[in-house]
């Protein structure tokens, strides 16, 4: 009753901006522009306050229909919950990691379980071959298959140091610290001026931030 | 060949998520 009246419903997740912060690379108002942001993805095309897949695809390509490998696999390391959308606190939470400032830690497990495209622990041979061929599709670039071959069994010479078949999560650590620009796609420096992007509410937030 | 499999996947659309941050 009155209680309802006081508190207008808020998205799922965005009750805590504060503890947010906290456990993220972004301050208060930084997590209060993300809301600003969040409110636009998932009132897009269905208004439920939870971004769908076809709304991550209609931001990604403004297509609301086009499939690819990397944005599936993105979208669902982003639904930790697993229950095909994502909501406020996903969406801090994953994003936290593309901050500039998030620890390399962090960055180098997203990937790992981005690559890790049957969830298994490992990266295999087969699934790096799966994702070299579905970049080739989406691209200009036309290489034969014995060139993707060579390509892959390098790569592979390079990574699987242990000669086990299979890539872990410390053979992806080593690779990562010869070859850091596998990881630029695991920062994204818009995050560092997400208020300037969202300017409407700083002021409000910014007293806020001073409360708490 | 020098090209890393890693390096050549980093290319994909699916990866620039600069679009969530457009103005609609």
């Amino acid at each position: 009753g009155c209680f309802s009246l006081k508190r207008p419903k808020q998205t799922p997740g965005y009750e805590k901006p504060s503890v947010l912060a906290a456990e993220t690379p972004f301050t208060v108002s930084e997590v209060k522009a993300l809301y600003e942001l969040f409110k636009k993805l998932s009132n897009s095309i269905i208004n439920d306050g939870l971004i769908h897949k076809e709304e991550f695809q209609l931001a990604l390509f403004r297509n609301r229909y086009r499939r690819n490998l990397f944005a599936d696999r993105i979208f669902d390391l982003f639904d930790i919950k697993r229950n095909g959308v994502i909501d406020f606190e996903e969406f801090v939470r994953s994003l936290g990691v593309f901050h500039p400032n998030a620890l390399v830690e962090d960055k180098m497990k997203f990937a790992f379980r981005l690559y890790d495209l049957r969830q298994t622990g490992f990266i295999e041979r087969e699934e790096l071959k799966e994702m070299v061929l579905a970049l080739l599709h989406e691209s200009e670039l036309v290489l034969s298959d014995d060139e993707v071959e060579m390509i892959v069994d390098n790569t592979w010479k390079d990574a699987d140091t242990n000669g086990d078949g299979k890539i872990d999560l410390e053979e992806w650590k080593e690779l990562v610290s010869k070859n850091p620009s596998l990881l630029k796609n695991m920062t994204l420096p818009y995050l560092k001026d997400i208020t300037m992007a969202f300017p409407s509410f700083v002021l409000s937030s910014e007293v806020e931030d001073t409360e708490i | 060949c020098n090209l890393n499999a890693f390096d050549i996947i980093s290319y994909s659309a699916g990866f620039d998520l600069s679009g969530l941050f457009e103005e609609k």
